[in-house]
């Protein structure tokens, strides 16, 4: 594993000689991601709170796998909802790669992170068309998409990779993709561009030093585990996401009352992984549930340990 | 094609001088820039669709006109053109406005008021331009849900020297302000001044001035008291308890206003409770329990046991 | 030296045992069971 660190700049300019992904547009279907690189772009998207940043991913490519070695957050923030944030930072980003040259280390940037605080990991209209752009010219690059809030509250870090294909290839009809929550307010955003891009699966590696150093934390872990109360750390998010099931609740109320047919709502596609509009309510619900009863069981189980007197 | 372009281009402008806007934003978007066939300067394709955007505005066609804009978007920032970057703004600031996303278009506003395009630019701005965007930042900035977004945007508003020109505007926008209630007589003055789609009714009843001076009063009154029963605040706002409640518990639930709400005895308390503070208190003793475990265990590991 | 460790330990249990401390977490307790019973 300690391998994966090593980079070999002429490897890198023979791999990236021959532009794979121009012969197929679904190249690249893998990404390994160091410990490091993980933990500094989840810090880094937490650090924002409700507001979206962004940071570049440094590594090289081997084969079809991106290999992220290295990350490093960039100053921009709010980038939804600006057409093209990162040119803010260019001068940024180039000084910053020149100076890691300069201390030896030579990774090149391999792509882009950024962050969706609450809404999930997915590509909007802005971010598949920046990745476009990002993909005419600096190829090999890939986008990477965390969301710091469903990271907190699921327990589980919530982290998706992307790649998006050119302009106007249709690709193979792929199959359902795994559910995902997405608040009302994005919906439409998430699914007119949900046919621009495919994902990369994500593993992660650390280097020996890295196991070492988290062998080290992990025994202290327990103690931030059992102090920690995910119900009030998460509780506006809690808040954003019953706020959301009542508004698409709404909705479908409303579609139904204004001639939609009962059994639209109800049946399903035969075979497709089409859900009506109330079983993706009732999905979501339970995912709020399934939170809301591990929060409220962390709480009873530390009354029990810490509070109960035995007699 | 070339000919079916210059044809359509001219009928919108015939059209154009008809006052036929709808009509000629219809001819203009028959005009294919989207696909591959011919080769069309990206700042052709801009002036396009900021042309159809501005033309749906005209006939209060906002769905239209956003649909257009965001089309728009895609292409602005490979556009160096400051004149078109200047129509996109004012365009993108007023289809804001028509769909009452009030705060967000303020700061449009806000922005082209403090522009001041270079002397090479095609787009002259005179300082009643500048003036026009300042006061619709204002009545925009007005009309946006209460809360710590518009309160910050109210800020600069009301320190921007330029304000106080506008003498009819500058009271009002004072008292907003200052987080002061507003009386009927004030808020009849200031719709005076407003647009159409302002004074629209919205299906739950009422306009959007009322809408937004009722939330203004409960944020002021959320200002003056500790707490309130619901048939109190009513009276204050001007509607019944109910509306008043559900009124309340939006804002407090959007993050707009600290406070909570008793339902079972009507009465709805203002300020920031900090209603965790024994629960974070118990996680520090936890915290302290485990670290005294973690000693403990230390120890017996020193000692070899 | 251990014992008297094992003493200080003990001795700061219950974590926490105030009437405001009940009141929050029975709170918290109700608006989970709430949120279940909606989600329901």
């Amino acid at each position: 594993v300690d391998a994966l660190f090593k980079y070999d700049a002429a490897e890198q300019q023979l791999a990236q000689s021959c532009k794979p992904w121009l012969k197929d547009p679904h190249h690249y279907k893998h990404v390994r991601m160091s410990a490091l690189a993980l933990l500094k772009i989840a810090m880094h998207a937490r650090s924002g709170g409700n507001l979206e940043v962004m940071g570049i991913l440094q590594g090289k490519v081997v084969g079809d796998t991106f290999i992220v070695i290295d990350s490093f957050a960039l100053p921009v923030e709010g980038t939804e909802t600006r057409v093209n944030a990162q040119a803010e930072a260019y001068e940024y980003m180039v000084d910053f790669l020149d100076t890691n040259k300069a201390v030896h280390r030579p990774e090149n940037a391999v792509g882009w992170y950024h962050s969706h605080p609450g809404y999930g990991c997915w590509l909007s209209g802005i971010d598949v068309n920046t990745q476009m752009m990002n993909q005419q010219y600096q190829e090999p690059w890939l986008a990477v998409v965390v969301d710091p809030m469903r990271t907190m509250a699921a327990g589980k870090v919530e982290i998706g990779a992307f790649r998006t294909y050119p302009k106007d290839y249709k690709p193979a009809d792929e199959g359902p993709s795994e559910y995902q929550t997405i608040p009302l307010d994005k919906i439409e955003d998430f699914g007119v561009h949900a046919k621009s891009y495919y994902p990369l699966d994500i593993t992660f590696f650390k280097s020996s030093t890295d196991s070492h150093l988290l062998d080290l934390l992990w025994n202290k872990y327990w103690v931030a585990t059992l102090s920690a109360s995910p119900l009030i750390s998460n509780r506006d998010f809690a808040v954003g996401q019953i706020a959301d099931v009542a508004e698409k609740l709404e909705q479908a109320e409303g579609q139904l009352t204004h001639g939609g047919r009962l059994g639209r709502f109800v049946e399903k596609k035969k075979g497709a992984g089409d859900d009506s509009a109330l079983s993706k309510i009732c999905r979501d619900t339970s995912k709020l549930a399934a939170e809301q009863i591990k929060g409220l069981s962390t709480q009873v189980i530390k009354n029990a340990l810490f509070n109960c007197r035995l007699t | 094609e070339d000919s079916c372009v210059l044809l359509r281009e001219d009928l919108a402008a015939a059209l154009e001088r008809e006052e036929e806007w709808s009509r000629a934003a219809q001819v203009l978007s028959g005009i294919d820039l989207e696909s591959g066939g011919r080769a069309l300067e990206a700042a052709y394709k801009l002036r396009q669709n900021i042309k159809i955007a501005m033309l749906y505005l005209e006939d209060d066609d906002p769905v239209n006109a956003e649909m257009y804009i965001k089309k728009a978007a895609a292409l602005i920032s490979s556009c160096k053109d400051e004149a078109l970057e200047l129509q996109y703004k004012t365009c993108y600031a007023r289809i804001l406005d028509s769909k009452r996303r009030f705060l967000e278009a303020a700061m449009r506003y806000y922005e082209l008021s403090q522009s001041r395009p270079s002397a090479a630019c095609e787009l002259k701005m005179d300082e009643d331009d500048r003036d026009t965007a300042l006061r619709s930042a204002i009545t925009c900035t007005i009309l946006a849900p209460a809360g710590p977004q518009r309160s910050r945007m109210l800020a600069a508003l009301y320190k921007d020297e330029r304000s106080t020109k506008f003498s009819d505007l500058f009271p009002f926008l004072q008292k907003v302000y200052l987080e002061r209630i507003l009386d009927r007589s004030e808020v009849e003055a200031f719709s005076r001044g407003l647009k159409p789609h302002h004074l629209a009714l919205l299906p739950g009843g009422g306009t959007v001035l009322d809408r937004s001076v009722v939330q203004h009063n409960l944020a002021a009154a959320s200002r003056l008291y500790a707490n309130i029963g619901t048939d109190q605040l009513g009276g204050l706002l001007g509607v019944a308890a109910e509306e008043a409640e559900a009124l309340a518990a939006d804002m407090v639930a959007e993050g707009r206003m600290p406070g909570s709400i008793d339902q079972v005895d009507r009465l709805i308390h203002f300020g920031a409770k900090v209603e965790v503070e024994a629960l974070l208190r118990w996680d520090d003793s936890i915290r302290a329990a485990c670290a005294k475990v973690g000693e403990l265990l230390d120890s017996v590991t020193a000692l070899g046991l | 030296a251990l014992l008297r460790q094992v003493s200080s330990l003990i001795n700061g249990l219950p974590a926490c045992d105030t009437e405001a401390f009940t009141r929050e977490y029975l709170t918290e307790y109700n608006d989970t069971l709430l949120t279940l019973y909606l989600a329901a």
